[in-house]
């Protein structure tokens, strides 16, 4: 069972990866110098790399193109992303900012059904996709087999959107950006994404830089 | 020198007690627990709660208040947080969904001032801040004494406003939406986020619940 953080380092890993082979064309790359671009101990690159089977060489380091790879076929890779149907609630401008954003269709996001309560947006089209009553909640993602759902409604509504989502039976997993603790059934995932908990982040290490 | 996921994991622990002290009135929790409610493992909880100071005992457990306010202690808390002023660059959908965010005024995190290059913006006040023309950047974030950035603006853009920005001598710290690759001076922090990556982890996690 490989850990929330592995999976997040390895993330990380492609991106950077992604640039230095496409961008750089760079053929070799240390642990040490992925350690140092991405914040973190090279003896935990090494560690991370050598988990899922040995591609380095000590004292050579790694080729870019093999460890790019090899690290791309541990993520789900945007044909495998596709096969996931994801719904957005919420058509507000956090919503309308996600549904153009122009990176999903390149990792294979495919938001297919988007929902929101306001009648005046309902039965509008948003980039190419019908916007649908919360009330129909429960038949749209059963016709389209939804399995994940991206949560941009207000704090107060959210809740009561997620068990009419969890109700529909076939959802799996939840992105969620309201900022609440949601109750869901112990087998659907919840990804909680807080932009504050970033700029905190960024405070810390900017004041450990300072202030040592 | 603490590394960039630890952090990441102690600002999930602390979000986490947050409702365990606040909402759910809990006295004690097991690192077991902690471990099951986050996705990581009892030992890596073990290890990080360690690394900040022997807080628990063995067999009984963490009390969730000292736990909660020794970690709160260890991450900048809303009153440094305010010490940092804060910049956006493009008051898009994105832009104004960061703007109107309730949870920036509790952390702390306090925008001061607001750029676009549309002149259609710029001149007006949106959530009480003033819109600059971004022809103004080093003027404004001089005069406010502005020392992190939140990019909001199109790919195309975001080069020519980092530089802008660099220029200005005072920016220490990026939180970048845009979805390019930014050449930095070393000296100041990025961050990237991409929901992209999140929706990634989120499909990586199903997989492996539903096919092991
Ligand atoms: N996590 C983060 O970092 C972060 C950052 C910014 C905003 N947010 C959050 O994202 C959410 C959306 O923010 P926004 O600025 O786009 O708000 P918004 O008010 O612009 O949009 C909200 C949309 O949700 C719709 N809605 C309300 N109740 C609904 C329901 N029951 N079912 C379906 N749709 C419903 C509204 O009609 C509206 O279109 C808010 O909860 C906000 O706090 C989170
Ligand atoms: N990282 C993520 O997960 C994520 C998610 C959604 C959107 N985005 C990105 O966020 C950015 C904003 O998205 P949006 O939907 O809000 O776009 P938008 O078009 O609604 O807003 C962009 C704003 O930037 C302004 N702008 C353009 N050039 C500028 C310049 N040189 N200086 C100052 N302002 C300038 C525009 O006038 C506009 O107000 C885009 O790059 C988008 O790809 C990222």
């Amino acid at each position: 069972q490989v850990g929330v953080p592995t999976i997040e380092r390895i993330v990380r890993y492609c991106r950077y990866l992604e640039r230095l082979y496409y961008v750089e064309k760079r053929d070799v790359i240390s642990s040490a110098e992925i350690g140092e671009a991405l914040g973190l101990k090279p003896t935990q690159v090494r560690k991370d790399l050598s988990y899922f089977g040995e591609i380095g060489k000590r004292g050579v380091g790694y080729s870019v193109e093999e460890l790019y790879f090899h690290l791309m076929g541990i993520l789900p890779c945007p044909k495998d992303c596709r096969l996931f149907k994801i719904a957005l609630f919420g058509v507000g401008r956090l919503g309308k900012a996600l549904l153009d954003y122009e990176m999903f269709s390149k990792r294979g996001i495919d938001i297919v059904a988007v929902f929101d309560k306001n009648r005046q947006k309902v039965g509008k089209t948003i980039n190419g996709r019908y916007i649908y009553h919360i009330d129909e909640v429960e038949t749209v993602l059963r016709a389209q087999n939804v399995s994940i759902a991206i949560i941009c409604v207000p704090a107060a509504e959210a809740q009561s959107v997620i068990d009419r989502i969890v109700g529909s039976g076939v959802i799996k997993g939840i992105l969620n950006f309201a900022p609440v603790d949601l109750t869901v059934p112990k087998d659907i995932l919840v990804s909680n994404m807080d932009i504050s908990a970033e700029l905190e982040k960024l405070i810390y290490f900017i004041r450990e830089k300072e202030y040592g």
